[in-house]
């Protein structure tokens, strides 16, 4: 059965409008637009660069919606002291990516 | 993937 993904819709809805409200262009956000709200987590950078490497699954230095949701996940996770892991867990690959 | 990623596409690095 196909693995349900790990971020709930209300959860993505939250993301989404954070996303919305970073200017996308063509539905992508480049890193320097994404940059700054992860550093305002306040989390340590070498932290913020792995939530970077796991949430951009295409690596081409952009996040679409789906990416940008893996990343606050991921640092909404760390601020509750969740460690970031060291590779994506399935459940957490939007089902757009698998 | 490698934890460390590249700087080229980790604005982070």
């Amino acid at each position: 059965p196909e693995l349900p993904w790990a971020i709930k819709s209300e959860e993505k809805a939250k993301y989404d409008s954070i996303f919305d409200s970073l200017n996308p262009v063509s539905g992508l956000l480049s890193g320097e637009k994404v940059k700054p709200v992860l550093l305002n987590s306040k989390l340590p950078v070498d932290i913020l660069g792995r939530v970077w490497e796991l949430s951009d699954i295409d690596h081409d230095g952009m996040l679409d919606r789906d990416e940008f949701a893996v990343a606050m996940f991921l640092v909404y996770c760390a601020l509750e002291k969740e460690p970031v892991p060291m590779s994506l867990p399935p459940a957490l690959v939007p089902p757009s990516k698998r | 993937q490698f934890p460390t990623g590249s700087s080229s596409t980790n604005p982070f690095l």
